[in-house]
């Protein structure tokens, strides 16, 4: 009898189980349907605070996403790897046949997830006065940077500041030299030196570089603007999307700053429900000009693909453990006077998971 | 995942355009060629 009421649990408790989890997802869908609606008809989504974003703080989202990272470098067997990759397609729209190799090729998920694409998959706008997307996505937000505040919208009802997304605040330049002092942020001794011979780089010519900088162009006087005007634009990756990043134009890259930060997910509901989502994520900025002034390019991380790879500079390590690192600590260099000259569609970096 | 660009690009007022220019503005002024909630494809304009 006690054999057969335990046989009865296990079944129960599983059913109970995927039944719950159905629920959720069922009422997740009807949300995600009821900000469609909203923004077919034009209202856009409103910032909504949820206890669930709480909820989120008190998660090891870095560990979760480093399991993540873990779990999807693992090998697959030959055979598996069509179910795998043709499954992650249909869940999130991927096109498999812009992928440059077969896909029993991918070792990995984490291999398959950064697919290059075949040659011509993405052709480069002719205009020679445009600005390309670096990504494939969706265009969450796009305006022109108003007021004094620099404020960019996260989402209706909640804006955050250019200056705390770019890093542009006057501590910054002196946190990379108070950096040279104390050397908090570097990952471990072997790295230090390395680390400390950018950091001497970067606060003795972040000084000159500071007249192109961002915080140059974010406390300058109205009257400085002269005939320009500051833009952003927001786009968001899906995973399913190509997660290679490119180069929206031609210019040169004088900057580079990687916030540690945190590993919110930035799905349409995070930025709904946590606010400065894109303020307190880890993410890599670069920061230089292009032909019409000043230009930067944040790529911003999250629980599911958290790691940003730099090509030309593949030794930054990102998502990395939290032992002694503060989470506001701020990694910066300068890529020398000249800068880095990247043309415009150059792959620049790459995100990736876990 | 995420990217946002923020740039400076030119955004001339009205009365600063010659008589010229003030019949087509977005001759001088950058302007968005992409709406919110747009899907867009790397390599594709985002705006001129």
């Amino acid at each position: 009898r006690h054999s057969e009421g335990s046989n009865l649990y296990l079944p129960g408790a599983t059913v109970a189980t995927l039944m719950m989890l159905g629920a959720l997802h069922i009422r997740r869908m009807y949300e995600e349907k009821q900000v469609d609606e909203a923004r077919r008809q034009g209202r856009e989504p409103e910032f909504v605070a949820d206890w669930k974003a709480t909820f989120l703080q008190m998660l090891p989202l870095r560990f979760i996403s480093r399991t993540w990272g873990s779990l999807t470098s693992v090998e697959l067997p030959v055979w598996l790897r069509p179910h795998v990759y043709n499954g992650w397609a249909r869940a999130f729209n991927a096109n498999l046949d812009e992928a440059s190799l077969p896909i029993e090729e991918y070792v990995s998920l984490r291999d398959f997830f950064t697919r290059t694409l075949k040659e011509g998959a993405r052709p480069l706008d002719p205009s020679t006065t445009c600005l390309l997307s670096p990504v494939d996505g969706v265009v969450l937000q796009c305006g022109q940077v108003t007021g004094t505040g620099t404020m960019i919208e996260q989402v209706k009802g909640f804006s955050y500041s250019v200056s705390s997304l770019l890093g542009a605040n006057p501590h910054v330049s002196s946190s990379s030299s108070s950096l040279l002092e104390d050397g908090q942020t570097t990952q471990n001794p072997d790295e230090s030196e390395a680390t400390s011979r950018n950091q001497i780089e970067s606060a003795t010519e972040a000084d000159s570089l500071r007249a192109s900088s961002s915080q140059h162009i974010l406390t300058r006087s109205p009257s400085e603007t002269g005939n320009k005007g500051l833009f952003y634009c927001v786009l968001y990756l899906g995973p399913g999307d190509y997660h290679r990043i490119h180069s929206p134009s031609d210019w040169d890259v004088f900057y580079r700053r990687h916030f540690y930060g945190r590993l919110y997910p930035v799905n349409e509901r995070a930025v709904r429900t946590i606010k400065n989502l894109y303020v307190l994520n880890e993410r890599v900025v670069l920061e230089g000009r292009w032909s019409q002034g000043f230009m930067a390019m944040a790529a911003v991380g999250a629980t599911n693909v958290g790691s940003i790879e730099l090509k030309f500079e593949p030794e930054l390590k990102t998502n990395i453990p939290k032992v002694g690192l503060s989470l506001a600590t701020i990694n910066s260099r300068s890529y020398g006077q000249n800068g880095l000259n990247v043309k415009a569609g150059e792959e620049v970096a790459v995100f990736n998971l876990g | 995942s995420t990217v946002v660009l923020v740039f400076e690009a030119p955004s001339v007022e009205t009365e600063d355009l010659s008589a010229h220019e003030k019949s087509r503005p977005e001759s001088r002024n950058f302007r968005f060629t992409v709406a919110n909630g747009e899907r867009i494809k790397m390599g594709q304009a985002l705006g001129d």
